[in-house]
């Protein structure tokens, strides 16, 4: 069916979403911060 | 989705008037396919039996503008503009919408350059509009333009008519997707179980230790 | 049958508000029904006030213990927390909107009103009480609503709260088990001193036939909206404030055991020990909290990168 195989072609070329390194640095700094609350958090339930 | 919505009733249409034509009458079909604003694919009037018919017979050449605007881009026109018919203005808008999507499939950045490039464009000026006017209000792209660094930023394209040798590399595409989100999914289940054991863990030790605490207090008191 | 809810029948409301059963019980009214469309109006409302405190009226029924608030409309106002009478300015616009409404065919009343806590909570101030028992003396039946926009975004569902007032010197027979929330140090003298003056209802939902045509029409559109957007980046002054916070009671806790009289070699009265044991119990649920709804952001940002950017042509 033509229409699914573009329809899945205009998909597929969508990814990947984001690729870039600034992205990277950006997901990396809040995955950083996110696990610096989580840590400060265990420092403070002991 | 909307793309093929907006499409699916003129290819009907086209289809069937391609069934019932024959010969040299298929050359205003075409032309009119082709030129149609809302019209950019063309695979279904492609596979009508009236047009693959034509192969190898003085009207081949249409069938040759048909595969063109299903698969090939405007530099393809150019360098094979001797064997094939003038295109009108509105065909060779066409062909460089098409083009635009064919570059969209290998690139989400495209330089203005190598756009200006391939679709014979003089000034940059020129190249927005077209790509304004013609491609997002059209909504065949969606994009942002960068005029700070003089590339267009794709977010979405409509998908051309695929090649047979394309398909490969779809299949191993969804495939590959289709792994990652089972192992995704496994994943995510593997961890519930495991917050749900490290729960029951935490209640035994935390009942543990005040039972410990009681026992203490009692043997004290 | 399932749409039978929004049906008015004038006749019973009107004998309802001649009866008069709240009178005699200040706990009468224990529920509130909220329709779909009201919810959505004043959440939407509330966070389009960002950091601003904004309040609007809320029409509908009453039937038995429960208060049905059929539609809402905002009110031309802000700074409801900052003012004695925030509603005052509004009073010629509610008049003019109920007036329209009837002649329109809508028969419900107002049956309360709504306010935002933008970041601190739901839960009724001062200023908030003294307006509810001025309603409730003379609007009754009436109802206070209170949404927080951002700990909604937050959490990831709504907060809100529905409250009564108890008249001026009521006291409840017995201390009502509230679900416990996280209230910020510069607020937390308000809601405690007026926190034993009302009570809260529980709330529930209803839709329509069309409600929930419409709302399963639009879910293309809200699962796209809420896939693209996180927590993480769109709330980050609320959370930086929160840890902020977090830190001024880990302050004044530690600053409650060094001023102690009794040094930490010597056992304190149980009293006191529980005083603080909970206090600091506080501290670590309110970490706690704010730690799970960031790793609740981390690990939805983490699973779309893994979907969509980890897949290659």
């Amino acid at each position: 069916e033509n229409s699914l195989l573009r329809q899945v072609s205009s998909l597929l070329r969508r990814l990947p979403a984001v690729e870039s390194g600034k992205f990277q640095d950006d997901f990396l700094m809040e995955y950083n911060d996110t696990l610096l609350v989580t840590y400060l958090a265990v420092l403070t339930n002991c | 989705m909307d793309m093929e919505q907006k499409q699916e009733e003129l290819i009907d249409h086209f289809v069937k008037q391609a069934s019932s034509l024959t010969g040299a009458s298929l050359a205003s079909l075409v032309s009119e396919a082709t030129s149609h604003p809302s019209l950019f694919a063309f695979s279904e009037i492609l596979s009508a039996p009236s047009l693959l018919q034509l192969e190898g017979t003085e009207n081949s050449v249409y069938l040759d503008v048909l595969r063109l605007f299903a698969h090939g881009t405007w530099s393809d026109y150019k360098s094979n503009a001797g064997r094939l018919p003038q295109l009108v203005p509105d065909q060779a808008l066409k062909l460089k919408q098409l083009t635009v999507l064919t570059l969209a499939e290998t690139n989400k950045v495209l330089p203005y350059d190598q756009l200006m490039q391939q679709l014979d464009v003089a000034n940059v000026r020129e190249l927005e509009d077209f790509l304004i006017n013609e491609c997002m209000y059209a909504g065949i792209v969606r994009g942002k333009l960068d005029q700070l660094r003089k590339c267009f930023e794709v977010q979405f394209a409509a998908g051309r008519d695929p090649r047979p040798e394309q398909l490969g590399s779809m299949i191993e595409t969804l495939s590959n997707w289709l792994v990652t989100s089972d192992n995704l999914l496994i994943s995510i289940q593997e961890k519930m179980s495991w917050a749900d054991k490290m729960s029951e863990l935490n209640k035994k030790h935390k009942k543990e230790i005040e039972d410990k605490a009681e026992e203490v207090k009692k043997t004290y008191s | 049958s399932a749409d039978a809810i929004f049906y008015y029948d004038e006749a019973a409301q009107t004998k309802f508000q001649q009866e008069k059963p709240w009178v005699n019980d200040p706990h009468f009214f224990k529920r509130v029904k909220i329709s779909a469309l009201a919810l959505l109006k004043m959440v939407v409302h509330a966070r389009s006030g960002g950091t601003i405190e904004v309040m609007g009226l809320m029409q509908g029924k009453t039937d038995g213990d429960a208060i049905i608030v059929m539609d809402a409309f905002a009110l031309p106002v802000e700074g409801t927390e900052t003012r004695v009478n925030a509603q005052a300015d509004a009073y010629e616009y509610m008049v003019d909107y109920s007036q329209t409404n009837k002649q329109a065919g809508r028969l419900e009343n107002v049956v309360g009103w709504y306010h935002s806590h933008p970041g601190y909570g739901c839960w009724l101030s001062g200023i908030d009480v003294s307006t509810q028992m001025l309603n409730q003396q003379f609007q009754e039946p009436f109802l206070a609503v209170v949404i927080d926009p951002t700990r909604t975004v937050s959490a990831g569902k709504v907060d809100i709260g529905a409250f009564r007032t108890y008249p001026e010197g009521y006291k409840p027979p017995d201390d009502p088990i509230s679900e416990y929330q996280t209230i910020p140090l510069n607020k937390i003298e308000d809601f405690g001193v007026h926190c034993k003056q009302y009570y809260s209802l529980d709330i529930t939902y209803f839709k329509s036939c069309l409600d929930s045509h419409l709302l399963d029409l639009l879910w293309n559109k809200y699962w796209v909206n809420t896939l693209s957007s996180s927590p993480l980046l769109g709330n980050g002054d609320y959370v930086a404030g929160q840890i902020s916070d977090l830190a001024e009671k880990l302050e004044q806790a530690e600053n409650h055991l060094s001023h102690s009289r009794f040094g930490p070699l010597v056992t304190p009265t149980q009293r006191k020990k529980d005083q603080e044991e909970s206090q600091l119990a506080k501290i670590t649920r309110d970490s706690a909290k704010i730690t799970v709804e960031q790793v609740h952001g981390l690990m939805s940002q983490v699973i779309k990168d893994i979907l969509f950017n980890s897949v290659q042509q």
